[in-house]
């Protein structure tokens, strides 16, 4: 048990820093922010505390509760990247992830989903904004057809509009 | 392998019987507030074996999709009791729903998981037709590394900033689930 | 006590409903939708639930659990308008409410933040989305100062750019 | 009468003295994330008396300004005590902070809440320069229908939908708050 959960802790653990400086690199940052994951209990670790921590660039040492939404945001789906490339599942499914962030980072969130996905690694990924959904390869649009009462779908692949 | 559709029949708002997809690897979910699209999630979520509650939904019929047009403005104001709301139902509603996540493998086979859930609350699972318990069903598709219990795939709508806020008995816990 | 409690009730009441249609009519809806508030104890009201529904244009009769995200933000601020006029507040302080609308719905908040805004109720209202800040008449734009490490902020009155 | 400016020093990410405003009738706050957007609202929160838990600390201290200048990546990671952070915390961080809220009335004139908190936590709170309790400090804001424990005008960031998902005992409570 000890075994299983060490491997996968060291994994993330390595991960995490380069996922949140993927994501918080900037022509201001070229470096990016800093993530990292912290053992509370090194004896048994699988029964006490993994704590994470993110700063955004320049920002100082401070708890998660003290970022911003949108800082929040980001760091979250860093740890979900990183918790992710352990034992990969084949695909995300993410509802609205971009509810708080501002157009840089919905850039940069786009950005990674572009780059990352794959045959090995699908995203479904409801959104709102067209900044996000416009770089989707497949859009599926979602309607209330209100006479019958029901949502109804319309899918449209947009790779076949490549220039 | 992929997420190649959905299809489902009378699941939450989607009356009748629908496909979705095929979806990419980059697919995006677009849609008017209220049209359906975290109900797609929903039948993902409910496909694979998630628990209702996360589906905000308190009983697991509550999923069946229900017409408004027995509704009357003077069945919805108060002083109409519980017990006759629910007796209005309306007779032609669907008494169970089921949703189909074809999964598609890299050498183009398909594998076809189906959940289904009747009035009662009672769900039944099947892999390409083949009626199963739920644990035979989950270990499937820990096989395609879907780890049902841990959800580490899945970002329900206002969820995402808890990720980074969760204790860290919490975060502990799913590093857990997916060792 | 009674009486005070019943006066709020009985004029919050009247307004919820006038202010959910204005926030949900639409030319596919002119009517918009339906809200009310019920009461659970008639006798001692102060002491027990106030119940508060809403109805989308065309969705039937539900708990507000089963309303999408952009729909529950919708009916809140319907609520938290209708509330407010009872004992107005000189100012309302809003964070990010447009997070989770679309932009249909963004363009009504909007506008009913326009037509209700005076020199009796002021809005202060933070937003990512432009097509919401871009009917402010004045703008306060943060940034930060990385040199210093410090917000700073900028203060811009937009009607002098009326046509 | 409305809120016309907000004067801060030292709170939370504002350094040193600033003046924000005027805002108009309907005025709109931006910029990008983390700029401090929420922050100015926390300020206008704070000025009128709101609990620091809803401002998103835990102690009051915590709203004064706190440059990053002394933190080194050492200094952050895993490995270093609580005690020693403290420590670290900059010689020449500043000890206090405060607020001032200038409320302009219809005839033009002007009323200036201040409140300040120190490094112990202590706030203090004036009208126009004079010090005052909170009770008298609050007697004040009601008087221009400024119903802080009601806090009804204040809509912190992913709060509004909890507004309309909120128990009938709440909303009992604050409907009663207001009247
Ligand atoms: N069993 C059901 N039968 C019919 N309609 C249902 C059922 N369950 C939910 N709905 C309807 O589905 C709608 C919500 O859909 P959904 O949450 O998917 O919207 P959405 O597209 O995600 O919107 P948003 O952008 O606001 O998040 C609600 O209006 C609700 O009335
Ligand atoms: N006492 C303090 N001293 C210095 N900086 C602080 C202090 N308290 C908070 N901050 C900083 O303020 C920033 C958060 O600001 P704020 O929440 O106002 O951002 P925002 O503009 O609302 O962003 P978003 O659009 O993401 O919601 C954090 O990066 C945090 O480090
Ligand atoms: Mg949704
Ligand atoms: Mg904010």
């Amino acid at each position: 048990r000890y075994d299983r959960f060490q491997k996968a802790f060291a994994h993330i653990s390595e991960k995490i820093d380069e996922i949140y400086k993927s994501l918080t690199r900037s022509t201001a940052f070229p470096m990016g922010g800093t993530a990292y994951l912290s053992l509370e209990d090194t004896e048994e670790p699988y029964l006490d505390g993994i704590r994470y921590h993110a700063m955004p660039p320049l920002k100082r040492f401070r708890d998660m509760d003290q970022l911003s939404g949108g800082e929040k945001t980001m760091a979250a789906l860093a740890l979900l990247f990183a918790i992710h490339s352990f034992r990969p599942s084949p695909f995300f499914v993410l509802d609205e992830v971009d509810a708080a962030l501002d157009n840089m980072n919905v850039a940069r969130i786009g950005q990674y989903l572009q780059d990352h996905a794959s045959a090995d690694l699908q995203f479904i990924v409801i959104s709102l904004k067209s900044s996000l959904y416009e770089r989707g390869q497949g859009l599926v649009g979602i309607y209330r057809d209100q006479g019958v009462n029901s949502s109804r779908t319309l899918t449209l692949a947009l790779d076949q509009f490549e220039e | 392998g992929r997420l190649h559709r959905i299809e489902l029949e009378n699941f939450k708002s989607y009356k009748g019987h629908q496909t979705i997809g095929p979806f990419l690897d980059f697919t995006c979910v677009i849609g008017p507030n209220g049209a359906g699209k975290s109900n797609l999630m929903d039948a993902i979520s409910f496909v694979l074996g998630v628990k209702s509650s996360q589906l905000r939904s308190s009983q697991l019929r509550e999923l069946i999709y229900r017409d408004r047009s027995d509704d009357t403005e003077d069945n919805a104001r108060p002083g109409v009791s519980k017990s006759s709301r629910a007796a209005s139902s309306n007779e032609a509603d669907p008494r169970k729903t089921w949703v189909m996540a074809v999964y598609q493998k890299n050498d183009g086979t398909e594998v076809k998981f189906t959940r289904s859930v009747n009035m009662a609350g009672v769900s039944e699972y099947k892999i390409n037709g083949k009626v199963m318990l739920y644990a035979d069903y989950d270990k499937r598709l820990q096989e395609i590394n879907i780890l049902v219990k841990a959800r580490n795939f899945l970002v329900f709508q206002g969820d995402v900033e808890a990720i980074a806020s969760q204790s860290p008995k919490d975060l502990t816990k799913l590093i857990e689930q997916i060792s």
